[in-house]
């Protein structure tokens, strides 16, 4: 019979681990300040 | 399969900056009072599809006041962003647009400004002014004396306030009031209205001729009163201003 792997585990094995140096991307909003905060 | 939706449009992506640029230039076409503002951030944006080819847009925007009146024919980029030290205003937008086979447009728009807080501006600068209430009676009696010694000193055209743009009061180490104003020229010569000044109205619209002064008056040590005063010209598609009466000021 065909052993259901616990999804936990499976999706420990499935992940994909992040390469060394991993930056995440910037968050789409807000954008960038053009002249100064206040 | 269906298509993947598009990934979400983030705040500095070259769309986004186009619609807001687009969204910029509408809140200033449709202003008629204070200053001209310019982009300073894109807060968020959401775009809802409406099908093939349309989209709806919410923007929300940061809009900094710059030097340049709002009747002032200088195009937004030659127009410098009030400094910090300056009492910077503000302008938080919410704009609706709408992109139709790639073009966008505003559907409409709604803003507040207000001032940076004194405490922020005075943290960084205690020593700069700040501005005033604009029915401080300094600000009125400065920008009433200053329009009447400028009127009372000209050669053209006998001028009218339209509204006070803003003031600043300083009390050391001398007292100085510093205003800006925008006016209007009228169908009279200046010694036509010594005459009878109630008959002196703005000139109608299709040869209206507005511009904007500086006045700066020293009260103490000694007394003293500068103006400047320029007049743009007449402007092709220049505004309905409605002329304020002496009591009535708008405030940018």
């Amino acid at each position: 019979s065909v052993k259901k792997r616990a999804v936990a585990e499976a999706a420990q094995h499935d992940k994909v681990p992040r390469p060394v140096g991993f930056v995440p991307p910037p968050p789409a909003c807000p954008g960038r300040i053009l002249h100064f905060d206040i | 399969v269906p298509a993947a939706p598009p990934a979400p449009l983030g705040c500095d992506d070259p769309e986004s900056q186009a619609a807001a640029d687009i969204a910029v230039n509408y809140i200033n076409g449709h202003s008629h009072h204070g200053y001209k503002f310019t982009l300073n951030r894109i807060e968020d944006i959401r775009v809802v599809p409406q099908g093939p080819n349309k989209d709806i847009i919410f923007l929300e925007l940061d809009l900094l006041e710059t030097t340049c009146p709002i009747l002032s024919p200088t195009p937004l980029e030659n127009c410098t962003v009030r400094s910090f030290a300056e009492h910077a205003v503000e302008g938080d937008c919410d704009v609706k647009m709408q992109k139709v086979d790639g073009t966008l447009s505003v559907l409409a728009s709604k803003c507040n400004s207000h001032a940076d807080s004194s405490e922020d501006l005075l943290k960084v600068c205690p020593d700069c002014p700040l501005l005033a209430k604009m029915n401080d009676t300094d600000v009125l009696q400065t920008v009433s004396a200053a329009l009447n010694d400028y009127n009372s000193k000209t050669t053209e055209s006998y001028l009218r306030l339209l509204e006070i743009g803003r003031a600043k009061i300083q009390y050391h180490p001398g007292h100085t009031i510093v205003t800006e104003f925008a006016v209007g020229a009228t169908n009279c010569s200046a010694e036509e209205a010594k005459a009878n000044v109630e008959a002196c109205q703005l000139l109608p619209k299709d040869q209206s001729n507005f511009g904007f002064c500086t006045a700066v008056m020293v009260k103490h040590p000694s007394q003293d009163l500068r103006v400047d005063c320029q007049l743009y010209g007449h402007q092709v598609g220049a505004p309905d201003i409605p002329l304020l009466s002496a009591h009535w000021y708008y405030t940018s």
